[in-house]
């Protein structure tokens, strides 16, 4: 229903700039009805203005603001309707070291409320997990499963280890 | 609810059976390029009715069966197992416990299984609809495909709102 | 002509197996005609088998190695016809730390025919470089250049640098 | 042929003049998410002529144009110089050094230079139609474009190996 729609519009809304907010720091991002009307026939847009530059167009954002924004609008509709487990593949990929650590806190505060599986590189994600497996592909190219510790895993030991001769 | 395990047999290029036991809170999945990390959200996506081989990178259902390698025969079947706790009644049954099963033979021929009851694919693909995973939700974000929240036209963000209303 | 083609043809074609061969260390790969008689109407398919796996089409390879493949296939037309320089935003990004190193050292090999510009955030790109700048932005956002020093950019401090407090 | 320097001033988030200088090698360029790395692979491709705006993330060509900030105005006018070594007669012209500069306004008009003659767009893109660089060859890769290679149907991979026939 209409109504419904508009409620939830109303709370996304706010989650999402709240959200973007503390993940690049500062800056304002709205998302705005097409229609403001017909809301069942209209489309949502996102004005975004990272902060102190200007309100711009998505397609002006750099690949990692563009990766935070994302997130930010993800975690915005997880808040308002919590699913009851999540599994993100790699999408900490294009953010830098500062973000990601950015990042990493904002999955610790949902992981209070929601079950979060996800698959990544980074060390300040594999920092924030409570669970950690190790993937490999043993020499007959089948897939193993190990658990982890974190102090078995700085990026810097398995860089070091993985650095030709 | 939330994600208790997860069994894999002969599963992409999970060959040997292989158990992922989750908590509440955050798990996270490492190791390197091509060790098998995103078939498991592939066989998270499979197993909750996932009908789409192209949206787990395959071309026909049989793909998903291990395949052989150099060292190893190709398996005969697949199978993977999810295990979630209900004991707040989201999902539409009256377990407290719910394991879904699912199995693809090379002949093409498909099993399914709730709580070890023969079932169709259909009920299982019912059985999540109103639990706000799967189908619709962004509850599950594959390799690449964050950007693609971004990238998707008004009405399609629109859409995402209804799913969350 | 199509004399020519198939000419350009078998070197990139052999470029291509051994340069994929380097980065994966072993396996094969082949660029194959989807007809062999007419090649100006044909199109070129990809056969790829990544050491110890079996011949598979592109769609199973995971991310980073289907980043790896391309590099290789990047490489191989370089090799046969070198540009006089590239440029190259961040296409080190999907691959692991094993998989930047072996691609760190290709770009060194090339580098001495060709020039090469690289966007990157990975430390053995970084340390690939004969010339490193760094960008920023200011308070007013505007962007900033400096010519950095390897010594000034280990990737632990940088993180060590953003990491929140 | 190789690419001595590159001047920017106004373009994009580079409001100062900037200078890249090259050496023959690798040059690696790498700072923060949005602090102006692909801004430079941008100006690149836009002084060589590139007239699809999209494929420099914007959508009028005055979208170049530093656009102002929440500290600084917006700018009247964007100009890129590129300077190459033609030591090899690479480029069709005596030059043993060229400069190419491109400016555009607030207006939308346009100014083209080679070393210092005012000339037209198609006057720069025909100078290196044969070169190597830009269109048609992968000496530009773009955030996120890696992939292409492969995604690219069979056809468009037998159009790059046209090319470096
Ligand atoms: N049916 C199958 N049988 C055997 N192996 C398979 C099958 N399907 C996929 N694979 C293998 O699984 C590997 C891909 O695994 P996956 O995509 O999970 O890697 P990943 O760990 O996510 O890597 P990345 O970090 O690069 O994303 C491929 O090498 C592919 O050969
Ligand atoms: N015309 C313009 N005027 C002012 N700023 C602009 C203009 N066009 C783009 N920008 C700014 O440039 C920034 C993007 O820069 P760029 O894409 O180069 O980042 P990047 O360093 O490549 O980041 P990443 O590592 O995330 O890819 C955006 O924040 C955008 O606001
Ligand atoms: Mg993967
Ligand atoms: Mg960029």
């Amino acid at each position: 229903s209409s109504k419904r729609l508009r409620e939830t519009y109303e709370k996304v809304s706010t989650a999402f700039s709240n959200i973007f907010a503390r993940l690049f720091g500062g800056g304002q991002a709205h998302l705005t009805w097409t229609d403001t009307e017909h809301l069942l026939d209209a489309g949502l847009e996102l004005m975004v203005q990272p902060p102190g530059k200007k309100m711009q167009s998505l397609m002006a954002l750099s690949g990692g603001e563009r990766a935070l924004t994302a997130i930010a609008l993800l975690f915005a509709i997880i808040e308002v309707r919590p699913s009851p487990f999540c599994v993100l593949d790699e999408i900490d990929a294009a953010l830098d070291e500062r973000n990601v650590a950015l990042f990493a806190g904002i999955l610790s505060d949902f992981a209070k409320q929601s079950q979060f599986i996800i698959i990544t590189h980074r060390q300040f994600t594999m920092e924030a997990a409570d669970v950690l497996y190790g993937v490999t592909m043993d020499r007959t190219a089948a897939s193993e499963l190990m658990s982890l510790h974190l102090a078995a895993i700085p990026e810097a030991a398995a860089a070091a280890e993985h650095a030709p001769a | 609810m939330y994600l208790k395990s997860l069994v894999m047999q002969g599963f992409k290029s999970f060959t040997n059976r292989v158990e992922l036991t989750f908590m509440p809170g955050v798990t996270a999945v490492v190791g390197p390029n091509g060790s098998g990390k995103s078939n498991i959200a592939d066989a998270i996506r499979w197993v909750l009715g996932e009908q789409s081989i192209r949206s787990i990178r395959g071309t026909r259902m049989q793909d998903v069966i291990f395949a052989g390698s150099a060292a190893r025969r190709p398996l005969g079947m697949a199978e993977v197992s999810i295990t979630l706790d209900n004991s707040a009644g989201r999902l539409p049954l009256e377990f407290s416990e719910v394991t879904v099963t699912r199995r693809v033979f090379r002949s093409g021929e498909s099993q399914f299984y709730i709580n070890k009851t023969p079932c169709r694919l259909r009920d299982i693909q019912e059985l999540f609809l109103d639990s706000g995973i799967g189908k619709g939700s962004l509850s599950l974000i594959g390799q690449g495909e964050v950007d693609a929240v971004l990238s998707a036209g008004p009405e399609e963000r629109r859409l995402l709102l209804e799913d969350a209303a």
